[in-house]
């Protein structure tokens, strides 16, 4: 990526926190994905060492990919897809390779923006440019290709993982997800389960079913869930009205400029026979009518850059693409087709007004390249699945969130930017959006502070980059949601946007073990097979413990009011930052619950010393069933401020 | 028929092999082969869980569950890039 390691703050004046050996590292990140464009620069190994003695893994051959192509920084690539096949039939080798080679671009993206090399004069069609890198670029990457035109598969998955475990990862990617359903169902939960045993840290994307809420992927305990913020640069394009009035919209688009006048304007939707003819979709538009046009499409059902494929097809020159209320204000960028903008939903209904009310529309387009810079930033992306969650309530996710908006990373040379057949341009690096894009930042960081931290655990790291995460922009206001536009929530972003170079020194962390998890499915009632389905052991659970799903030292607080009275949380933090005083400082936004920690100040004499604290929250007055309250509890020496969001609601 | 089949994903009691049994991946097929005579293994897991996974009929993944040391049979599930 070209912006986000500066900021995230790891520009050069922050290199000294992670002295990572040498010019390499031996933390191995693996990534679940579509496998690799091993060609790609994002992989070159100039200055690395020797491939890390610890590493099992290997590189297998295939279509259009030999074992050669594996270096020392790419030291595994591996493909599964006896699922797949099983079910969908031989791979179709004329459409997809069978082998790690990505043909797709996804996961070139992802694992290039976990740990890709340095690679200086990246862009995509001149836009973003600078100098690319992944999040940890002295790390090694090891691909998994699971993913494939029909889709990933739990049995690959699972034998990917089962891979990724006797390679020896330290990290594992996943941006991927399949709707919610319960631990022990869950091929992607039980599979991190078992890496997490192995101290492997499991990042998973939060999914991509935002501003729904409830409406989480990924959600298990001892998985890293990553949501998605905007960055603080633009890619900006005017939509230019023949009344005079313009918009600000996004566009990646590269290629001859309109002419510079106004041109005849078409809403789709009267330019089409189809009941969802403003959609744009395949065959929907009458070319009579948009022949020489700029077309206003809007947005939903097929993918925005096939809109503008299709307007082309039908011999519309331009395209302005509106948000609905789905997306609000987000402005997502693509490299269209044709000259296109995309705009927000409030400029949307009044071009949408203009160009079906004026007898005579007509409107251009003007793109303005990149911008930097922009406020405020982050924002939570409109797209970013939100929380509760549904499958346990009582863990508060997302985690956290990370860049995931309008990304640069590594691309295949399989496929255009757009990803359609039809896009024959080939380029290095392309721009894309999701939460499949902030899950490897999350990755790579957690790779960085596994070189600085060797000895933390998964959960450690985890807290690490909780609690350190900032909810307030540097003037101290909240990060926006950019959904409603209004102060975003723990269920938007977790415990915040993550901060790596404070998340390498948070003074305490909260630890976690497998037995701690083990614990925690007790809790959930799981009877022992479906224990044993998760965790590969015979567990019996002490049926002379009470456990609660409250007491698992988890860096967060979520509260599940069903009415007044006493809700007890326990947390034991451990000193990381050496001896200090610690005072807790509660904030709530309701009146209605309050907030009492015991004890309020917590004095560590040395280093990797535990101390426990309860939280009681006393609920004295009712609420109606769906209503949400939020706060914080932060912890501070003065030097660290360790903090934690509470989400409190009524059921 | 195949188009009556479904992968399955077989969790194992891995403690619970019969000591006849060498290997675990031979203690699956041999419970694989008492309830069918053409399934295959697909993958055997080891790290990830302990099992393995295969193509079955709902009956057969019903009788499947009733065999010794099968803690469960579960359907495949198809996850989508984010």
């Amino acid at each position: 990526t070209t912006r986000t390691p500066l900021f995230l703050g790891l520009d050069e004046h922050t290199a000294d926190l992670f002295p990572e050996a040498g010019s390499y590292s031996d933390v191995v990140v693996g990534v679940l994905d579509t496998g690799v464009w091993p060609e790609s620069k994002s992989y070159s190994d100039e200055g690395f060492g020797p491939i890390p003695s610890s590493w099992k893994g290997g590189c297998e051959a295939g279509t259009n990919f030999t074992a050669s192509l594996c270096n020392r920084k790419l030291i595994g690539a591996r493909f599964f897809a006896r699922g797949y096949e099983s079910t969908m039939g031989p791979i179709d080798e004329s459409k997809e390779s069978r082998s790690p080679r990505d043909d797709d671009g996804h996961g070139t993206h992802t694992s290039s923006t976990a740990a890709g090399s340095v690679v200086e004069g990246a862009s995509l069609l001149g836009y973003a440019s600078g100098t690319a890198r992944g999040m940890a670029p002295r790390a090694r990457v090891a691909v998994y290709k699971v993913c494939w035109l029909g889709g990933c598969f739990s049995s690959d998955i699972l034998a990917a993982i089962d891979k990724a475990i006797a390679d020896n990862v330290n990290v594992l990617s996943m941006s991927l997800g399949g709707g919610m359903s319960d631990y022990y169902r869950d091929g992607v939960a039980i599979g991190a389960f078992a890496a997490m045993e192995r101290g492997i840290l499991v990042s998973c994307s939060a999914g991509n079913a935002g501003p729904s809420s409830s409406s989480l992927s990924n959600v298990a305990p001892w998985i890293t869930t990553v949501g998605a913020g905007t960055l603080d640069r633009d890619f900006p394009a005017l939509a230019i009205l023949g009344n005079g009035k313009n918009f600000t919209g996004v566009s990646l688009f590269k290629g001859e400029a309109l002419p510079d006048k106004l041109l005849p304007f078409i809403y789709a939707g009267n330019a089409s026979n189809a009941t969802n003819g403003n959609l744009c979709m395949t065959g929907t538009l009458i070319p009579e009518k948009v022949k020489g046009k700029i077309v206003m499409c809007d947005r939903g059902i097929n993918a925005r850059v096939q809109k503008g494929d299709v307007v082309k097809a039908a011999g519309g020159v331009g395209m302005i693409l509106a948000n609905t209320a789905a997306n609000g204000e987000e402005l997502v960028a693509d490299a269209h087709l044709l000259p296109a903008t995309t705009v927000g939903e409030k400029a949307g209904d009044i071009i949408r007004h203009y160009v079906t009310t004026d007898p005579n529309p007509t409107a251009s387009i003007s793109i303005l390249g990149t911008v930097v810079g922009v406020k405020p930033s982050p924002v939570v992306a409109a797209f970013s699945s939100r929380g509760p969650n549904s499958i346990t309530p009582n863990i508060l996710k997302p985690d956290l969130i990370a860049p995931g908006v309008n990304i640069l990373a590594a691309w295949t040379g399989a496929a255009g930017p757009t990803g359609l057949a039809s896009d024959s341009r080939r380029v290095e690096f392309n721009i894309i959006s999701g939460t499949s894009m902030s899950c490897p930042h999350v990755s790579g960081l957690a790779a960085l502070l596994k070189s600085v931290h060797p000895e933390w655990s998964p959960a450690a790291i985890r807290s690490a980059l909780m609690t350190t995460a900032y909810k307030t922009y540097k003037d101290g206001k909240p990060l926006l949601d950019i959904a409603t536009g209004k102060p975003s929530t723990p269920f938007d972003h977790g415990a915040g946007h993550v901060s790596p170079t404070t998340a390498t020194n948070p003074g305490l962390i909260y630890d976690l073990t497998t037995e701690d998890y083990l614990g925690f499915l007790c809790a959930l009632n799981y009877t022992s097979p479906q224990i044993r389905s998760v965790s590969r052991r015979n567990y019996t659970c002490d049926p002379s413990k009470s456990y609660s799903v409250a007491d698992l030292n988890y860096p967060s607080f979520a509260v599940n009011v069903d009415g007044v009275g006493a809700y007890k949380y326990t947390r034991t933090v451990t000193s990381v930052g050496g001896a200090g005083t610690y005072s807790v400082k509660v904030t709530s936004e309701t009146t209605g619950v309050k907030i009492s920690v015991e004890p309020a100040v917590l004095n560590f004499k040395e280093a990797n010393e535990k101390k426990s604290y309860t939280v009681t929250f006393t609920v004295d007055s009712s609420k109606p069933s769906g209503s949400n309250s939020f706060g914080s509890i932060e912890w501070s020496d003065g030097k660290h401020v360790v903090g934690s969001p509470v989400a409190i609601s009524w059921t | 028929s195949s188009s009556d089949q479904g992968t399955y994903i077989v969790h194992m009691a891995k403690s619970q092999m019969p000591s006849s049994f060498d290997l675990h991946s031979n203690w699956y097929d041999s419970s694989l082969r008492s309830i069918s005579d053409s399934a295959e293994l697909l993958y055997t897991y080891e790290n990830a869980i302990h099992g393995f996974s295969t193509r079955l009929t709902q009956e057969e993944a019903d009788s499947l569950m009733t065999q010794p040391g099968v803690i469960s049979v579960l359907p495949e599930h198809r996850y989508e890039l984010h």
